[in-house]
């Protein structure tokens, strides 16, 4: 881990970062990913079930204690590397508010995690090092694929984070203070967009 | 984020671009992040949306040894730092001690939180260090010390100087309307406060430094710290349990 004082703190660490973490938890076979998917819908909506997983499995990395997701035909081991950054990804959804976590929830069951992980890129690509207040066009096209209730949902996701979308322009209204939250939810679609790919 | 989230991070923010402060989450939390708290890490740090700290329940001076100076306190109810360790109060000296809290995020012109730090006093903590060793038996620190946690001590606090409410300015942070939510199939599900009263002494924002035990006994906290430190020295941890956890 980089020293806080010493990171270069911009988009492009964040995205690397987020890389490596992705990567670790891609090393999961299949059933393995789909497992750890299936726990994290249960649980998601519940920050206090989620914290006390997150607390568990710090735990049993402390201790060197083994760890497994129940998978068929057979339980999946996580290695260290796997479990450290699944706590990577667990300490970014627990930064997000319930509703937000339900909200992905019902983005994975209708299959918009990848327009939403664009959209979020494509914000913090803009703005990650502006820390002044703006309205910023937002690409026309990213979020064209959507239908209403889509489009809702996706505008609630970030507007839980802070971050106003609107459609008539369509535009956003930039606001420093929503960086940790958009960074977290970047990171959190970056993980279940990963999971549900295969299904 | 609810709206206490919004005020505190706005004010770690303002405070301190550095970003070793660590805004509260919850009102909740009020007790747990005084001067010399001990608590845990709660995860991976990563400062892209900051480290947590989990809220122990006990402070710097309830693990060390009963000592005379600074005196021993009797009464928890009553805790003063002031009386017991000369802990520093001190006004901001850089930025003003009225700090005005987002106007642009739609709280009204009113809200203003009137603050101020409170500070371990350097020359109180080395004093405190000579004078009071560790309990080793502390059940506590037998117990961190068995699962490996590294613990830090809260060494600054920026609290609340009056008792403040802060309301929304008719603009909620969010665009969206709740029969959008009803929609979704989430009605009930949000909760979208319009206003919050802090009270006063309320601890907003904090920072820590990593509590660094040697041998049985003896403590210090260190000025600088990195991630490779640990708390308790790892070679001197019982033998490890072999458990497994299943998800």
């Amino acid at each position: 881990t980089v020293p806080l004082g010493e990171m270069h703190k911009d988009f492009k660490t964040l995205k690397k970062e987020v890389q490596r973490e992705t990567q670790e938890v891609e090393k999961l076979s299949p059933v393995g990913q789909s497992s750890l998917l299936t726990s994290l819908s249960h649980l998601l909506g519940k920050k206090k079930e989620l914290q006390d997983l997150e607390q568990k499995l710090e735990g049993a990395l402390r201790k060197g204690q083994e760890v497994t997701l129940e998978a068929h035909p057979k339980d999946a081991l996580l290695s260290n590397d796997t479990m450290v950054a699944i706590l990577y990804f667990l300490g970014a959804l627990t930064e997000l508010s319930e509703e937000q976590q339900k909200l992905l929830v019902k983005s994975l069951e209708k299959k918009i995690l990848p327009v939403q992980l664009k959209l979020v890129e494509n914000i913090l690509e803009q703005n990650f090092l502006q820390d002044k207040e703006g309205v910023f066009p937002l690409q026309p096209d990213l979020l064209s694929s959507l239908g209403e209730e889509e489009l809702i949902l996706t505008e609630a996701l970030v507007g839980l984070s802070g971050l106003e979308v609107q459609r008539s322009g369509p535009q956003y209204t930039w606001n420093p203070d929503t960086r940790h939250n958009l960074c977290a939810l970047y990171a959190g679609l970056s993980l279940l967009h990963l999971l549900s790919r295969e299904s | 984020m609810s709206m206490f989230e919004d005020v505190t991070r706005a004010l770690a923010r303002q405070l301190n671009p550095g970003d070793d402060l660590t805004p509260i989450d919850s009102l909740f939390d009020l007790r747990c992040f005084s001067p010399l708290s001990l608590v845990l890490r709660k995860r991976k740090r990563t400062w892209f949306w900051g480290a947590r700290y989990v809220c122990s329940n006990y402070t710097l001076l309830d693990v060390l040894e009963p000592g005379s100076s600074p005196s021993d306190p009797t009464d928890s109810g009553n805790f003063s730092f002031k009386n017991m360790l000369d802990v520093q109060v001190q006004g901001l000296v850089e930025v003003p001690k009225t700090v005005k809290v987002k106007e642009t995020e739609g709280l009204s012109r009113s809200s203003t939180l009137e603050i101020q730090t409170l500070s371990v006093a350097p020359l109180a903590l080395e004093n405190l260090r000579k004078e009071r060793k560790l309990s080793a038996d502390h059940p506590f620190l037998k117990e961190m010390r068995e699962r490996g946690e590294n613990l830090y001590v809260v060494m600054e606090v920026v609290e609340t100087l009056q008792e403040v409410t802060l309301e929304r300015a008719g603009k909620a942070n969010t665009n969206f309307s709740l029969p959008s939510f009803a929609l979704l199939g989430l009605q009930g599900s949000v909760n979208h406060k319009e206003g919050v009263t802090i009270p006063k002494g309320c601890v907003l924002v904090y920072r820590v430094k990593q509590l660094m035990i040697n041998g049985e006994d003896k403590w210090e906290i260190p000025h600088i710290c990195n991630d490779s430190m640990k708390t308790f020295n790892p070679s001197e941890k019982p033998g490890e349990e072999k458990l497994v956890h299943t998800l």
